[in-house]
């Protein structure tokens, strides 16, 4: 997975840190103190998105040499996220007890071609 | 679009801004985060548990979680366990609210925050508990019996118990799941405990409630599933 920078156009993870301070939560998320959502961008050509690791699935890998055979080839790729991980909250409900839990598919870690 | 290579070819919507699309994808990661902790809103913390509080049932938290036979699990084995489960799962920590207990007659009262239209399961619940000497006598047994206060007294339910040698301050644990999965099924927000002590020369040996540091605390492991999708399933 590509790592999003000012010269990269093609499928690519970009970072965004979500920071509970920043946003005035501070008073009620005891941990952590913001969280990397990252999401992905960028485009996925047909030799692109294809390629070992670039490609979101092994479905997808097979898909794109139909494509580059002429057969579906009015079907697009889209750049989507490929590997997520959960954010562990540490928090006070509304009537102050302290909670603790695992929110899944929060983080994006990786991103692909479908 | 325009370019060729700006945005998606299959979304059909204009590349936004950089600063807008930052900003909105923050405004959707806040909601998202509300929905899945099932909040309707940020909630409002007026008066924050004490940090001391805090502290302390973290610390004991972090030893190891106590199986049905009292003994403790590795955090690590417990964390493996959850992660094989597809259900969302949430451990709460609840402090005894001073405001209800009351500390002569031994009793607790944990407050609980509960949506509509979902269903708690209880995994386990557990009760802290510090228990202190009042006397100089190097070590007393004593009989401690934690009840789910009825409405008379005559109606109380036992949930635990345990003896123990009372030596100098320690903290003991009191597995009291079944009761407070009857309190969730009933839809009460409440779990008002009474307890009691053979042996302990003084009832105030129990609880500390006032005590910063050795305040009574509740923690329950629930999975949440929402009431409509267990109908549907």
């Amino acid at each position: 997975s590509l790592d999003c920078d000012t010269n990269i156009n093609l499928c690519c993870k970009k970072d965004i840190y979500v920071s509970f301070r920043e946003i005035g939560w501070q008073d009620w998320i005891i941990a952590p103190d913001g969280y990397h959502m990252n999401y992905c961008m960028g485009l996925c050509r047909e030799h692109f998105a294809g390629a070992p690791g670039i490609a979101a699935s092994f479905h997808a890998a097979v898909f794109n040499q139909l494509k580059a055979n002429g057969i579906h080839s009015a079907i697009s790729s889209c750049c989507v996220p490929t590997q997520r991980r959960p954010l562990s909250m540490l928090y006070f409900d509304p009537s102050h007890n302290i909670i603790k839990t695992d929110i899944p598919d929060m983080i994006v870690e990786a991103c692909g071609c479908t | 679009q325009t370019s060729g290579d700006a945005g998606c070819p299959t979304c059909g919507m204009p590349a936004l801004e950089k600063g807008t699309e930052e900003q909105l994808l923050i405004e959707i990661a806040k909601l998202q985060i509300l929905s899945k902790l099932h909040l309707k809103e940020r909630p409002n913390i007026t008066d924050p548990v004490p940090r001391a509080f805090l502290n302390a049932a973290l610390r004991k938290l972090h030893a190891g979680r106590v199986r049905q036979d009292g003994t403790v699990e590795l955090n690590s084995n417990l964390e493996r366990q959850n992660a094989r489960e597809k259900d969302q799962g949430y451990e709460i920590i609840s402090f005894a609210d001073p405001d209800h207990g009351d500390a002569a007659k031994s009793g607790l009262t944990f407050q609980f925050s509960k949506e509509r239209g979902m269903n708690f399961h209880i995994l386990q619940s557990t009760l802290w508990l510090y228990f202190k000497s009042s006397s100089e006598a190097p070590k007393e047994r004593v009989t401690a019996k934690v009840f789910l206060a009825g409405p008379h007294q005559s109606n109380r339910t036992l949930l635990s118990q345990k003896q123990f040698d009372l030596k100098w301050g320690s903290w003991h644990t009191f597995l009291i799941t079944r009761g407070v999965q009857n309190i969730f099924d009933r839809g009460d927000k409440q779990v008002k405990l009474v307890l009691e002590c053979e042996g302990c020369q003084d009832l105030a040996v129990l609880g500390s409630l006032g005590n910063a540091s050795h305040q009574p605390f509740l923690v329950t492991q629930v999975r949440v599933r929402e009431e409509h999708s267990i109908q549907k399933r």
